[in-house]
């Protein structure tokens, strides 16, 4: 995972993106 | 290198079940509406239309292959669910993942990244080298109009799905950040994409409604 750019930050994961949170 | 996948992916999935572990179903145990007949009724039908598509992309005689490339796909899709949900338990200090596990997007969204890692380790043309005259192109974005999933949506799981896979190869990250890049650039744009109702959710919110302007402007 050396050249894939992580996109999310600290506090997010795929709860928020789903609006699970 | 294309072996090298392979063998990575035998070895990843060698272990995996084609069910639901134990820890999945403490998991669907704990949530306020139990998903677990939904997730395997909606594996069940996605097989049936994956294998159809399948077959009439490259032939009937390939269908037995995209049954089994499928299943592989099903492997790797409960094995990534279980270390996402570790990772959101860990993280959120939550146990109980209703909203998420009974969020069918969700689930096709990373079915259908899994059954994409395993079409694009075997290579995108079931039917090379055997002298047919209507080779079809599996990769990507075939998938979506398999499952019949938005481009936008399939974007939200692709980081969350590389985290989860420690042990996927260079290649396949390569191949998943190529898949985001091009849902960047074109494919979330396309004409019926969630991504014109949330931004005009967004201008609304913010007070900025412009009736005159299509959405698609």
């Amino acid at each position: 995972t050396q050249d894939y750019h992580f996109g999310l930050e600290e506090g997010e994961g795929i709860s928020e993106l789903f609006d699970c949170d | 290198a294309a072996m090298n996948n392979i063998q990575q992916l035998i070895m990843i999935l060698n272990s995996a079940t084609d069910k639901p572990s134990d820890t999945l179903i403490v998991y669907f145990n704990n949530c306020t509406v139990n998903p677990k007949d939904s997730i395997l009724k909606r594996v069940e039908n996605l097989e049936h239309i994956f294998k159809k598509k399948f077959a009439e992309a490259v032939g009937p005689a390939w269908a037995e292959i995209g049954s089994q490339r499928y299943k592989l796909g099903v492997r790797l899709y409960y094995r990534v669910m279980e270390s996402m949900l570790k990772s959101e338990e860990e993280r959120l200090s939550v146990q109980n993942f209703s909203k998420l596990l009974n969020d069918n997007i969700f689930h096709t969204s990373l079915l259908a990244c899994a059954v994409e890692v395993v079409m694009a380790t075997y290579g995108r043309n079931a039917s090379q080298g055997n002298g047919t005259s209507a080779e079809t192109d599996l990769s990507f974005p075939w998938i979506l109009s398999v499952f019949d999933l938005k481009a936008f949506d399939f974007y939200k799981v692709i980081e969350s799905f590389i985290k989860a896979e420690p042990s996927l190869t260079r290649e396949m990250i390569k191949h998943l950040e190529r898949c985001e890049h091009r849902i960047m650039e074109s494919l979330a744009w396309q004409s019926g994409s969630p991504l014109f109702d949330l931004i005009r959710q967004s201008k609304e919110r913010e007070g900025q409604t412009d009736q005159s302007e299509p959405s698609s402007t």
